[in-house]
């Protein structure tokens, strides 16, 4: 997904890696 | 680049504070920062070099919705719909972990569970900015006014379509907050009436001259 900016990929990385926090702690 | 790696890790930390320490359930929170579009300046061909200023991602911090197995869910998607969402984030994992066909530290749980109507409201959001003046953090920041709505009929009568979006992913509440230099965003799956006391916080957390 190439359209992503690069400014944003901070934010991105984040979310996901909270969100498989999130997942295996359910 | 370090200072821009300092900043962006404030924002994270307030964001993050602002939801934490709330007495409310908010689901997440963004910050739109105020930009300037000089591609737009570019592009016009007629040699204007005023730039467009307009709201784009500054960052932003998902919590995530208390389960309430009550609650009255949004409109159920369709499983390819679903199944288009596990892709994009499947493909998302990729891309951050260098493309190597992975997921963020291995794994592929976190492309296989269902992606929540509020995570991809969230997502989607990554990708959006607004012109000054338009949408719901635009019409907030050039007004210099909050706007908060709350119910679902409050966010689908809206004439933003980002509220409408919003409502249709199962957002109840939605809030705008302009600061000196862009506009903090809340939404919330749960009915939140307006308070003075988030409104203060983000005045003291985002206004540096304050």
């Amino acid at each position: 997904i190439p359209s992503v900016p690069q400014a944003r990929k901070a934010s991105l990385a984040r979310f996901l890696e909270k969100r498989k926090e999130r997942l295996m702690s359910a | 680049p370090a200072h821009s790696q300092a900043n962006e890790d404030t924002l994270q930390q307030r964001l993050q504070a602002l939801i934490e320490c709330a007495r409310e359930s908010w689901t997440y929170a963004v910050f739109w920062q105020l930009s300037y579009d000089f591609a737009a300046g570019e592009d016009d061909g007629g040699g204007n070099s005023s730039n467009t200023p307009l709201l784009a991602w500054g960052d932003g911090y998902y919590k995530g919705e208390e389960e309430k197995p009550m609650k009255k869910k949004p409109t159920p998607i369709s499983a390819a719909e679903q199944e288009h969402r596990k892709r994009v984030v499947r493909e998302l994992n990729s891309l951050i972990s260098g493309g190597g066909g992975g997921t963020v530290n291995g794994g592929d749980e976190a492309g296989d569970e269902e992606v929540t109507d509020t995570e991809w409201f969230f997502l989607v959001s990554m990708t959006q900015s607004f012109i000054n003046g338009s949408g719901l953090p635009g019409q907030a920041f050039s007004n210099s006014q909050t706007i908060w709505l709350s119910g679902s009929n409050a966010l689908a009568g809206s004439s933003c379509e980002r509220a409408r979006q919003g409502q249709v992913y199962g957002l109840e509440t939605m809030v705008c907050i302009p600061t000196e230099n862009g506009v903090v965003e809340l939404g919330s799956s749960e009915i939140i009436h307006q308070n003075s006391d988030l409104m203060d916080k983000v005045n003291s957390f985002f206004n540096p001259s304050n």
